[in-house]
């Protein structure tokens, strides 16, 4: 998970503006 | 009842796609072809016209949908960031290959973000294990963006900042090395690609084949996976033979590029590995880090 961690949050928040 | 569902489909990630991808093939085409009148796009053909580039793109407002951040910018694909300023005096025309591939990094993590919506909307994904909607998307997303790269190219150049700009290939191939290999095989891919005349309701069902591809290394739950992209495989087939009824072997002639892809991937990720150890003022996006990482 902490390997992936910015796609696991892509996946998890809807389509709120996530920061990149 | 049967086709009916596959139609359904079809027109389920159609609307996904033209949800989520703000410059869609029917857009680029008008623009590549001059049918959008005074709207022609910026010419990018040496270093000179690079800086008048980004600054028409620096006064301009990029097109943006409620999910796209609203910063100006100067960017590769389908619209995106220019996250690096003009360069002052000295040095500009040294920087501007690296200031480039960081406008295009922060563009292709933005169109990260826009594949995996894209991928959410696909039915059943999100009922996947998020570990393997994890690496689904990671060994699939740049094959994805390659795809759709093709409709913006044609032999000469390539659209960017959402269709604002269109940027030469052969000032593309005059950047210093190993900038300018990076997109001289994508021309190649895609003026073949671009030969099959696939159009937007074709080009969602193929992205959401290869996103579902059941042979990336690592996955927990293979069955599941192949099942749906079976699903999407059939949609897929139904379409072509809607939609392109006279193109024979089409279907067989697009998975064939899927093996291409891969190998387009590969060479990509290779050079950008090259580029993180030759290049010192080189960052790579945290997200396309982790993407890459262990990739290939």
């Amino acid at each position: 998970k902490e390997k992936h961690k910015i796609l696991h949050r892509l996946l998890q928040n809807s389509t709120s503006p996530v920061e990149l | 009842p049967e086709a009916a569902d596959l139609r359904a489909l079809s027109r389920h990630l159609y609307e996904a796609y033209l949800k989520y991808f703000p410059l869609t093939k029917a857009k680029a085409r008008a623009i590549l072809s001059g049918k959008t009148g005074d709207n022609a796009p910026f010419v990018i053909h040496d270093m000179k016209s690079l800086m008048e580039g980004e600054q028409f793109i620096n006064c301009k407002q990029i097109p943006t949908q409620e999910h796209q951040p609203q910063t100006s910018a100067l960017s590769v694909g389908h619209g995106g960031l220019m996250g690096a300023h003009l360069g002052s005096e000295c040095n500009i025309l040294d920087a501007v290959e690296l200031r480039f591939f960081h406008s295009c990094q922060s563009r292709s993590a933005e169109a990260v973000r826009e594949v995996t919506e894209f991928a959410k909307s696909i039915p059943g994904f999100i009922n996947l294990d998020l570990n393997d909607q994890v690496t689904l998307l990671k060994y699939g997303v740049i094959e994805v963006l390659i795809i759709m790269m093709a409709p913006l190219m044609n032999k000469d150049g390539t659209l960017i900042a959402y269709g604002q700009i269109f940027m030469t290939r052969e000032f593309l191939k005059s950047l210093r090395k190993p900038f300018c290999q990076m997109m001289e095989p994508k021309f190649e891919f895609s003026v073949k690609f671009n030969t099959l005349e696939l159009d937007d309701s074709d080009m969602a069902l193929f992205l959401a084949v290869i996103i579902l591809s059941g042979d990336r290394p690592g996955l927990l739950n293979v069955k599941p996976i192949e099942q749906l992209q079976e699903t999407v495989l059939h949609a897929l087939e139904l379409q072509l033979k809607l939609n392109h009824p006279d193109s024979l072997q089409l279907f067989a002639k697009l998975l064939q590029k899927m093996t291409d892809l891969r190998q387009i991937v590969t060479d990509h990720v290779h050079l950008i590995q090259l580029l993180k150890k030759t290049e010192v003022d080189m960052c790579l996006h945290p997200l396309l880090q982790e993407i890459m990482k262990d990739l290939y």
